[in-house]
C-alpha cells in the first residue's frame, strides 16, 4: 500500500507518524511545488499527515489538502 | 487498510482507541482546516473516532462527520 | 474488515460483544450527532450492536438504524 | 465474513448455533425495531437463525425474514 | 463460504451431511415460513440438503427448492 | 468450492467419486423433484456425477442434466 | 479448479491422465447422453482428455468437443 | 492454471516440455479432430508446444494454431 | 504466469534467459509459422526474448513482434 | 508493486529513500528526456521522490510532476 | 510481475539494476527493432531502465520511451 502526493505549492509538509504505543513525528519531507512523493505504510509508519496544498492519490480516491 | 481524513474546519479531533480488552483513547490528533491525515488500523488501534467537520474516505464510501 | 458508523442523533450506542463462548457487552461508545466511529472486528469483538439513529456503512451496503 | 441484521419489528430473535458435532443455540440476541446487529461467523458460531421481521444484508444479497 | 435459506412454507428441512468417508445426516433444522437460516460449510458439514419450499441464496445465484 | 443441484424430476442421482488413485463411487444421494443439494469438493470427493434431470449451478454457469 | 462436462451423445469418454513423469490414462468415465460430470484437477490428475460429443464448461469459456 | 486445446484437424500434437535446467519434450499427446485436452502446468511441465490446427483457450484469450 | 506465443512466420526464436546473477540464454525454441508455444516464468527463466514475427498474448495485452 | 516513470525533460531526479528508522536518500537516478524507469518498493526503499518534469504511472492513476 | 518491452528502433537498451543497498546495472540487453523482451522483477532486479524508442506494456498502462 502506498499513496502518491503531489505538491501544488511550495512548503508542503509530508510527515510520517510512528507505529506502536506512541504516535510521534519521525520524519517530515518538505516538498516544493510540482515535486511528487510516493510513500508506503511501513514498520515505522502507520499514520501520515499532510499540511499545505497538495493532491493526494489514494485507494479511496483523490483528495486535495490545504483548502 | 487505511482511511483518509480531511479536516473541513479547525479543531477536528481524530482519535485512536486501543485494541484489546480495554477500549481507551491512546492518541488524539488535532487537525486544522485543510489538513489531511491518513491512518491505518494497527496492533494498537482497532477503532477510530472523529469529532468535528471532516470528510472521511473509506472502503465503504465517503462519509462527512460533523453535521 | 471494518464498519463506519455516523450518528444521526445524540445518544447513539455502539456496543462491542465478546468473541468466544459467552456473548456479553465489553464496551459501549456513546456517539453524539455527527460523530463518526470506525471499528474493526477483533480478537475481542465478533458482534456489534447499534441502538439509536445512525447510518452504518458496511461491505453489504449502507444501513440506517433507529427507524 | 459478517452479516448485518436490522430489526423491522420488536422481538426479532437472532441466534447463534454452535460449530462442531452438535448444533445447539449458544446465544440469542433480542432486537427491537430499528436496532442493528452485525455478526461474524466464528469459532463458536457456524450457523445463524433469524426469527421475526428483519432485513438481512449478506454477500448474496438482501433477504427479508418474517413474511 | 455460507448460504442463506429463507423458508417459504412451514416444515422446510435444512440438513447437514457429514464430511469424511461416510455421508450421513448429522443435523436437521426445521424452519417455519419466513424464518431465515445462514449456514457455513464446516469441518463437520460438506453437503447440505433442503426439502420443502425455500429460497436459497448462494454464490452461483438464487435457487428455489420445492417446486 | 461448492455446486448447487436442484432435482427437476424424481430419481435424480448425485454421486461422489473418490479422490486418489482409484476412482469409485463412495456415495449416491437420491433426490426427488424440487429437492436441492449443495455439495463441496472434499478430501474424499474430487469428482461428481449427476444422472437424471437436474439444474446444476456452478462457477462456470448453469447446466441442465438429463436431456 | 474444476471443469463441468455434459455428454451430448452416448459413449462420451472423459479420461484422467496421471500427474508426474509419466503421462498415462488412470481412469476413463463413460458418459451417456445428458449425464453431467464435474471433475477437479488433483494430485493424481493433471491432464484430462474428452472424446465424443460433449459441452465442456471451463474458466476460459464453453467448448464443444466432438465436431 | 490450465489451458484447453480443441483439435480442429487430425494429427494435432500437444507436447509438454520439461521444467528445470533442460528443456526437452517429455510427452506428446496426439489429438484427432474434435478431441479436447485440458492440461495444467505442473512440476514436470513449464512449457507447452502445439503443432497443427487447434483452438487454444487461455487466460489471455483464444488462439488458433496451425494457420 | 504464462505467456502465449504464436509464430506468424517460420524461424521465430523464443529464448529463455537465466534467473540469477547472470543473464544468459539457456534455451531457444524455434517455431514455424502457426506453431504455438505457451511458456511460464520459472526458477530457471526470469526473462524471455522473441525474435521474428509472432503474436504474443500477455497479461498486459497482445503484442506483435517483428515489424 | 512498482511504479513507472517517464522523464519529460532532461535532468529528472528519481530518488529512493531508506526504509526503517531513518529516512535518507540512498540512490538518485538521473533521467534524460524520454528515458523510462520502472522501480519497485523494496527492503531498502519505502519512499520515492521525483523532481523535474515526468509522467508517473501508479496504481492510483497517472501523475505529472514538475509543473 | 513482468513487463513487456517492444523495441521500435534498433539499439534500444533494457537494463536491470540491482536489488539491495547498491543500485548498479547488472545486465543490459540490446534490442533491435521489432524484438520483444518480457522481463520479471527478481531477487537480482528491483529496477529497470529503458533507453531508446520502445513500447512498454505494464500493469499501469502502455508507455512509450524515447520521444
Ligand atoms: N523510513 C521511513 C520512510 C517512509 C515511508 N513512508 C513514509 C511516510 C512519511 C514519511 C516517511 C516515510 C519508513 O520506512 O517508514
Ligand atoms: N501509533 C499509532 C498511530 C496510529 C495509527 N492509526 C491511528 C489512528 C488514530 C490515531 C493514531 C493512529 C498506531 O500505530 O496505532
Ligand atoms: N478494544 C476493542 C475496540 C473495538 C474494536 N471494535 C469495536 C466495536 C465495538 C466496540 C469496541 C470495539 C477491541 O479491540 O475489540
Ligand atoms: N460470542 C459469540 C458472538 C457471536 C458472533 N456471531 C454471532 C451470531 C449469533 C449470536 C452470537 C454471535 C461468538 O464469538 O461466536
Ligand atoms: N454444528 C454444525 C452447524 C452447521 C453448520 N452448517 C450446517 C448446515 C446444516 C446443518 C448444520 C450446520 C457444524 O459446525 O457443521
Ligand atoms: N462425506 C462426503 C460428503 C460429500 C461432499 N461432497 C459430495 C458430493 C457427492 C456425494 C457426497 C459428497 C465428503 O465429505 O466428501
Ligand atoms: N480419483 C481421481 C478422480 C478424478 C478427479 N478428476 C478426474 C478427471 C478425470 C478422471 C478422474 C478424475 C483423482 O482424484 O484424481
Ligand atoms: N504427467 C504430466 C501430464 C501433463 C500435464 N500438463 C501437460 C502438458 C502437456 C503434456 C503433458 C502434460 C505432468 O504432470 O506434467
Ligand atoms: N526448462 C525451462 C522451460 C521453459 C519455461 N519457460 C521458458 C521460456 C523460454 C524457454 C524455455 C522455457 C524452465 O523450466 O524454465
Ligand atoms: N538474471 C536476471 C534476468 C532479468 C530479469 N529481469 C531483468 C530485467 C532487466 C535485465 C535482466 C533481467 C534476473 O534474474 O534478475
Ligand atoms: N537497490 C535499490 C534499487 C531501487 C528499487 N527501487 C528504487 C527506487 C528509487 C531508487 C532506487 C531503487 C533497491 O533495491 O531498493
Amino acid at each position: 500500500e502506498y499513496i502518491v502526493v503531489k505538491a501544488l505549492d511550495n512548503g508542503v509538509n509530508l510527515s510520517g507518524l510512528t507505529r506502536g504505543r506512541d504516535t510521534k513525528f519521525h520524519h517530515t519531507e518538505k516538498l516544493d511545488r510540482g515535486e511528487v512523493m510516493i510513500v508506503q505504510f511501513t514498520e515505522q509508519t502507520s499514520a501520515i499527515k499532510i499540511k499545505g496544498r497538495a493532491r493526494i492519490y489514494t485507494t479511496h480516491g483523490i483528495v486535495e489538502s490545504g483548502d
